[in-house]
């Protein structure tokens, strides 16, 4: 899991997923 | 293509500078105070994991009281690894329409590392997927290219929500 | 008439191309995909946006596990017209979350957009024919995640990032050199504009009524002076300014960020062939065709170019 710092109260977390041969950094942004 | 031929060009008066400068010179009393937006590419700064300086049995303490109040659950630790928690979540979703039924045991594996002296790093790994009526998930025979259609989404949630709940208890 | 063969054959071979790949070779071997959790306000995310410097994001509901459609632009036109007219909802408006945006759409009576999607391995010129029938610019790549069977959006394919994949990969674009004022593709009649002077509202009306993403605004004579894109409209909000839209549209436009390249103009006489040089090299998403003396004639969209690819000749 990879975090960014907290910014608006908002959170920002990731993690990169391989999807068949290509590499995808999936990003969620959520209120805190 | 011989580019003598081309009429393709940019607009001046659509560049920011000049129409600012235009509106500036009609004397609008709103253009004044008008500025640009500052399109901050603020790089999106990552890190692994959420950092912790407590010490860490206080850090392991909060982790359990934050999932106990989350209503997940975990395997009994190992004397010998008291640093790893394995964590089984059920994720209840709104069920939908045709009511298929879908693991709705998220596993985790929840880890704190050591980086230098009091600087600590809580690690969240996803850990597959179990149904809570016992079913197991019929996903070993797929091939290697399926096998990678994978959806962090549902993981990504359950993390902010532990995330919170430490950073509130904290 | 040697010209008029090879483009012929050029949009041939280019279409053959397009069928013959698939959404997913499109998508760079890495990227980020930004999405957003729907009980975000609605505010937030368009600091999230602006952040990563991106005009739309795919929505996450974490209640049902799904994907709930694509913020765009619209949306946030959606936001500035229930406000202009229901001022006094400015707490509402505050407070509104990303799932509280099909409300705002019911509120002012319109139609919700409908996102069609895609799997990643149909091929592209699918995927291009389904984006052109839902008149959306975007289509989203979805797949199927093989523990829950719950839809992954994989990416979100753009007319722009399919042009850009053509321009880049076919050779043959060099080969269409009919001047684009013999194709018939060029949007002339009641293309919408404004003056320098119209309220920034009465223009953000016009694109919604319009379902277009830019109004061209010209002078007395009818001479291009700029442009105002739906996507300035995350800056209007941005700068709270939505709630003083008494503000003329030369002056909504003060608030252009200064790395705005800036509009594209062509005329009648330019080739396809250079067009698509331009979109190879440049961010570009339409061209404003004026005459020698610099009236406006029309506007050709990158979605006018991608239906004349797919379906012209």
């Amino acid at each position: 899991l990879a975090t960014s710092s907290i910014k608006h109260n908002t959170l920002c977390v990731a993690s990169i997923v391989r999807y068949k041969r290509k590499y995808v950094t999936q990003i969620l942004y959520a209120p805190l | 293509s011989k580019e003598e031929d081309s009429t393709i060009s940019i607009l001046p008066t659509s560049l920011p500078q000049i129409h600012r400068a235009n509106m500036l010179a009609q004397g609008l009393p709103a253009a004044s105070k008008i500025s640009p937006l500052v399109n901050k590419k603020s790089k999106t700064r990552w890190h692994f994991g959420i950092r912790s300086r407590s010490y860490p049995l206080d850090v392991m303490g909060e982790i359990y009281m934050a999932l106990k109040n989350l209503g997940a659950e975990w395997a009994k630790p190992s004397e010998e690894d008291l640093w790893t928690i394995r964590v089984r979540w059920k994720y209840e979703v709104a069920q939908n329409k045709n009511n298929e039924k879908i693991p709705d045991l998220m596993k985790m594996i929840i880890q704190l590392f050591q980086i230098e002296t009091n600087n600590y790093l809580v690690d969240f790994k996803f850990d597959g997927w179990e149904s809570s009526y016992g079913e197991v998930s019929a996903n070993v025979n797929l091939s290697e290219d399926e096998m990678s259609t994978f959806s962090a989404y549902p993981f990504l949630h359950l993390t902010t929500r532990l995330i919170m709940e430490l950073a509130v208890n904290s | 008439e040697k010209i008029i063969v090879e483009q012929k054959l050029a949009v041939e071979s280019i279409r053959a191309f397009l069928k013959s790949k698939t959404s997913y070779d499109v998508l760079p071997v890495s990227y980020r995909l930004i999405v957003l959790d729907t009980s975000l306000l609605v505010k937030k995310s368009l600091n999230v946006l602006l952040q990563n410097n991106i005009v739309s994001a795919p929505l996450w509901d974490a209640k049902t596990s799904r994907f709930a459609g694509l913020l765009t632009s619209s949306d946030f036109i959606n936001v500035i017209q229930y406000y202009f007219s229901n001022p006094d909802k400015f707490e509402l408006v505050d407070k509104l979350q990303l799932d509280g945006l099909k409300d705002i759409e019911r509120a002012i009576g319109v139609e919700p957009p409908d996102t069609a999607s895609i799997h990643p391995s149909r091929p592209l010129y699918e995927a291009c024919i389904r984006m052109m029938d839902s008149t959306s610019r975007r289509i989203p790549l979805i797949d199927q995640d093989e523990d829950t069977h719950r839809e992954i959006v994989v990416s979100v394919l753009t007319q722009y990032r399919i042009l850009k994949f053509v321009a880049l990969n076919c050779r043959e674009t060099h080969f269409l050199r009919r001047p684009i004022g013999e194709l018939n593709i060029i949007t002339k009649n009641n293309v919408a504009s404004c003056r320098m002077t119209t309220p920034v509202i009465d223009v953000i009306q016009l694109l919604s009524q319009g379902n277009v993403a830019s109004i061209p605004i010209v002078d007395h004579e009818g001479t291009l002076i700029n442009v105002y894109e739906a996507v300035d409209v995350l800056g209007l909000i941005k700068g709270g300014i939505y709630n003083d839209l008494s503000l003329s549209v030369g002056e909504a436009l003060m608030r252009r960020s200064d790395d705005f390249e800036g509009v594209y103009t062509c005329t009648e006489r330019d080739k396809l062939s250079t067009i698509m040089d331009n979109i190879r090299k440049s961010r570009v998403h339409r061209f404003f065709v004026t005459d020698d003396s610099g009236k406006l004639v029309g506007v050709l969209t990158l979605s006018d170019l991608l239906k004349y690819i797919l379906l012209g000749e």
